[in-house]
């Protein structure tokens, strides 16, 4: 293995990555799953972690991008340069960049994951037979409405068994359409399309009106390559036409004639002779996932490996069981070091009580022995914790506008008006002394300016220094099967959403009772968060899920619109 | 029993010409990937020689070191890859 001049490397391991667009070859979830792939391949071996962030500026930033892209590094038509990635660092350091004149696949031919009809999303098989008939490619037969499908399983008429295929009659990418579908015919500079085009664009990519004026409403999206499209030529998107006609001859498949380079094109009108019009035909393509996880081991810090099996090998080959070569692993690992954490070692029978937290890093205090369950047990105080230091907390919540962070004893606190960073430790017992060292959750009722305190299955509410409590969570209205109250949310007026595990209630705070209907799943109602999430909070207006390092933010119309860090973005380490 | 077609080859509008001569491949090849810049760089007088380029290139993809372009190294030009330089510049 190789690494660039200097050990060129990222040096925190939590490393983030955007995915900035798309290539119209293969849908948008197959090409996420493949990135997220491709960084396990190297979060498997190390202590890195790759969260994907949907906004602002990650380490990582990936694109798709055709011949001169932007940088000083022009891609080359199809095949020949696949992809390149730049060394860590800052800017467009650690950036990776695929050639989106290539066919991308998953390495042996069109990946078509199909949409709505009855098999769930499931993918294409090909071939399938259809009325006796044997397709290799979507088709609109059977349909009137000329929607392309397929079945996904080898025989449709007996397992009834299909999905429809990509198509821009079907759905947009990118643009400002949120995925809506093309209309045809649709205006553009007062000229009259019927099909997508790649008109008013440099850089090739095929587009449509999404109402039938663009000129009026400017309103777009790309469209989505069908499984049939020529890749690069001049007609890139569009499909073969069959039969041809070529320097007089009819061809009705694709061919290799007039080319020197053996490569396989089709006309993509009824003459090439005529027309001039051609694109090259789809083949096994290259696979997203290995090319990806190539160029992410660049923009980790390796160079390229003189080892022929090895990932990081200059040379494209496609593997069907990839595994990463042992000299991938020692060149990632020289720089990052083996994999920590309870993956890494076998486990133990009885296993003591000092067994490493569920997520160890090197931020975490190590001399102090650890329960594997959390307690409300109390615990001694060290002034000397450094709160930028913790990689999870036990609490988070607003008190008198102020973000407050509880763990073990001591709470610090953000300021909503300035950056500086927390304020703290100060110590819990202090201010509330009758409080337990640890608190699962809090909130200040907004009407009475109460504050409840979670702690297991107890709760305390004070009035200024009166308190209330302890007393079980019972009393509220909750189960006695919840272990603990991981998350309090304030909704309107009175009305406090209280969550733990999967689920949440919404409690009533004047009648100290849980409304009917309840409880919901959290991730029927807030989507796109993780359902373990270990502290929920409203701040600034928006929702916060956390867990571990990381906050998913939720807007008020409940989208995720932004993951972070709590560490840099709430605490402001 | 059938005679090979005459082969016609057809200059392709929008195709990104590549019918370059062997040679201009592996120049081309060489400079792109950092073998060839990579000697200049080390200070050597002497003029720069394709022949040693070849063989840090042949050695770098596993090849035969014969410092000559012969068939293997050819096919390895021509095979897709990664854009990163191999040597770095």
């Amino acid at each position: 293995y190789k690494t660039f001049d200097g050990d060129l490397k990222w040096d925190s391991h939590d490393v983030t990555y955007r995915i900035l667009n798309y290539s119209p070859d293969i849908q948008s979830s197959l090409t996420d799953d493949a990135f997220a792939r491709a960084f396990k391949v190297w979060s498997d071996v190390t202590p890195l972690t790759f969260t994907r962030l949907f906004d602002g500026t990650a380490d990582i930033m990936i694109s798709f991008g055709k011949a001169d892209h932007g940088d000083p590094y022009p891609f080359d038509g199809k095949d020949g340069l696949l992809a390149h990635a730049y060394p860590p660092g800052k800017g467009v350091q650690g950036d990776a960049h695929f050639d989106d004149d290539e066919y991308w696949t998953l390495g042996t031919g069109p990946v078509v994951k199909t949409l709505y009809g009855n098999a769930d999303g499931a993918m294409c098989h090909f071939p399938f037979t259809f009325e006796g008939k044997s397709y290799s490619t979507c088709t609109t037969d059977g349909r009137p409405d000329n929607l392309p499908w397929c079945a996904t399983t080898a025989d449709y008429s007996t397992d009834q068994k299909y999905g429809f295929c990509p198509s821009e009659l079907l759905y947009t990418f990118g643009g400002n359409a949120d995925g809506a579908k093309c209309v045809f015919p649709f205006i553009f500079l007062g000229e009259t399309y019927d099909s997508c085009t790649t008109e008013g664009r440099s850089d090739g990519y095929r587009w449509c009106a999404t109402t039938d004026n663009f000129d009026r409403d400017v309103k777009y999206g790309f469209c989505p390559s069908r499984d049939t499209a020529v890749t690069g030529g001049n007609s890139e998107g569009e499909p073969c036409h069959f039969p041809f006609e070529f320097l007089g001859k009819t061809y009705d498949s694709c061919t290799s004639e007039g080319r020197g380079d053996g490569k396989l094109w089709c006309s993509t009108t009824a003459s090439y002779d005529d027309d001039k019009k051609w694109g090259f035909c789809p083949d096994q393509g290259y696979s997203l996932f290995l090319v990806a996880a190539h160029e992410f081991g660049h923009a980790l810090g390796l160079d390229h490996s003189n080892i022929r099996d090895a990932l990081m090998y200059p040379m494209y080959s496609y593997v069907e069981d990839f595994s990463l070569h042992e000299d991938d692993i020692e060149g990632i690992q020289y720089l990052y070091g083996p994999k920590t954490g309870p993956t890494a070692f076998p486990p133990q029978p009885n296993t003591p009580t000092t067994v490493p937290y569920p997520d160890p890093d090197n931020t975490d205090p190590t001399n102090e022995p650890r329960p594997t369950e959390p307690t409300t047990t109390t615990r001694s105080v060290d002034p000397t914790k450094d709160a930028c230091k913790f990689t999870k907390f036990d609490a988070i919540t607003v008190i008198e506008g102020e973000l407050h962070f509880f763990k073990d004893g001591h709470y610090w606190k953000t300021s909503s008006s300035s950056d500086g960073g927390p304020t703290g430790p100060f110590s819990i017992s202090e201010r509330w002394p009758v409080l337990p060292a640890v608190i699962d959750s809090a909130f200040e009722d907004l009407l009475s300016r109460k504050l409840y305190f979670f702690s297991g299955t107890r709760f305390w509410v004070y009035t200024g220094q009166n308190v209330l409590g302890p007393r079980s969570i019972e009393k509220l209205g909750l189960p006695n099967s919840i272990q603990k109250v991981e998350g309090a949310l304030q909704r309107g007026r009175g009305k406090v959403l209280l969550f733990s595990g999967e689920n949440f209630w919404r409690l009533d705070v004047k009648g100290q009772n849980i409304d009917r209907g309840y409880p919901k799943y959290t991730d029927a109602v807030f989507g796109g968060i993780p359902n373990d999430a270990h502290d929920v909070f409203q701040y600034k207006g928006h929702v916060y899920f956390c867990r571990d390092r990381f906050y998913w933010r939720m807007n008020s119309r409940r989208q995720v619109d932004r993951v972070g860090y709590v560490k840099y973005d709430l605490l402001k380490c | 029993w059938s005679l090979p077609l005459k082969s016609v080859f057809v200059t392709f509008p929008g195709d990104i010409i590549k019918n370059m001569t062997d040679s201009e491949l592996a120049e081309s090849y060489l400079k792109k990937f950092g073998y060839m810049d990579t000697l200049q760089r080390s200070g050597f007088q002497s003029m720069v020689s394709t022949s040693k380029a070849l063989k840090r290139m042949q050695r770098q993809m596993g090849l035969e070191e014969t410092g000559e372009l012969d068939k293997s190294t050819l096919e390895a030009m021509k095979h897709p890859r990664c854009g990163v330089p191999d040597v770095a510049n």
